[in-house]
């Protein structure tokens, strides 16, 4: 495992969506780790359609609330999502699947739950690319910046309500952040591991829409359900993108 | 403590300018006297919950105004947690896939 990773740095992330009063934070997520692992995969950056995940959804009202595995259940049976340009987000779902009338852009082989290890989930992610998690949101309605480092009694790890894209991981140059935050009490010495976070409140949000988690603690449950699509393409020469530190 | 002597939190007027500023910056209006000061006052109680989140939060994360400020915890649950998903998650066996593809 690298000390660091970044995806943000391979051009593989697309540009932070806003979800709006639509509860779509699974399919955004979902289209996200597609998105970036077709990218991965392909060389070949692609944006593609939440709404088409929301609309052809085999469990109804996307706006309110999903899973991830439902999203890639429904690019396997479309065999494919379309772009976002041909099949745009509208903030709500529609009920008519339009997959059948627009052309695939990426399709996924299949998808996988990782270990509950922060270990081996910094492995699969610094490997293979980024993955989707589902976590407690409680402390990102309030959130602006810095490293998240909650405690289960803050942040409870065992009911989780968001899913967000992970992108990677790093840690802070001691002592960032708590010396400025705290002038009466004394910088830390130690340098804070966390994870990167793609959210989907826009880009106004947060850290230019992202947001960053201690890692090392299941810091809001973010080891519950690590989930990634498989993007595996019968290529001759298989395109390999390392993650940048 | 120090912290707190330094920074009393805001005061009325001060409260009611951080809330001008906060919709202005995110363009929001209220329909009537009243709305505005239930929102004010939900304002309010999000800064003190973010001071003390801040307060409690042993990392480098700063809490304080965002979009979802003038939102009650549970009108921010609503509209943009995944309710069908919330602290609940079908049945499944953790060993189904694997993390190593040579595996799967």
């Amino acid at each position: 495992v690298p000390a660091t990773c970044d995806w943000r740095k391979a051009n593989v992330i697309s540009p932070v969506k806003n979800q709006k009063s639509c509860s779509c934070c699974w399919a955004m997520a979902a289209a996200g780790n597609i998105e970036a692992q077709w990218g991965i995969k392909t060389g070949q950056p692609v944006e593609v359609s939440v709404q088409e995940l929301l609309d052809c959804g085999r469990c109804g009202d996307g706006c309110r609330g999903g899973f991830v595995w439902d999203a890639f259940i429904t690019v396997l049976n479309n065999s494919g999502l379309a772009s976002e340009e041909d099949y745009p987000f509208q903030g709500a779902v529609r009920h008519k699947c339009q997959a059948k009338k627009h052309q695939k852009v990426a399709w996924i082989q299949d998808f996988i739950m990782l270990s509950d290890n922060e270990q081996r989930i910094a492995r699969y992610l610094a490997t293979e690319g980024p993955i989707t998690v589902t976590i407690n949101k409680k402390l990102l309605q309030g959130y602006t910046h810095g490293v998240i480092r909650a405690t289960e009694t803050t942040c409870n790890p065992d009911y989780v309500d968001h899913v967000v894209l992970l992108v990677g991981f790093g840690k802070t140059k001691s002592p960032e952040g708590r010396q400025a935050k705290d002038a009466s009490s004394r910088p830390h010495r130690h340098s804070t591991p966390y994870w990167i976070l793609k959210n989907s409140w826009g880009p106004a949000w947060g850290e230019k829409g992202y947001f960053r988690l201690h890692r090392g603690s299941n810091a809001c449950g973010i080891t519950k359900y690590p989930i990634t699509a498989r993007v595996a393409l019968p290529a001759k020469k298989p395109h390999q993108v390392s993650c940048p530190p | 403590d120090s912290l707190r002597v330094q920074n009393p939190g805001p005061r009325p007027l001060e409260l009611k300018e951080a809330f001008t500023l906060f919709q202005i910056q995110y363009n929001r209006s209220y329909s009537n006297p009243a709305e505005y000061a239930r929102r004010l006052d939900i304002f309010a109680q999000n800064l003190a919950r973010a001071q003390r989140l801040q307060e409690e939060d042993l990392g480098t994360a700063e809490f304080g105004v965002t979009a979802f400020s003038d939102l009650t915890e549970e009108e921010f649950d609503q509209l943009y947690g995944n309710q069908r998903a919330a602290g609940r998650a079908p049945n499944m066996d953790r060993k189904v896939g694997s993390d190593e593809r040579e595996e799967s």
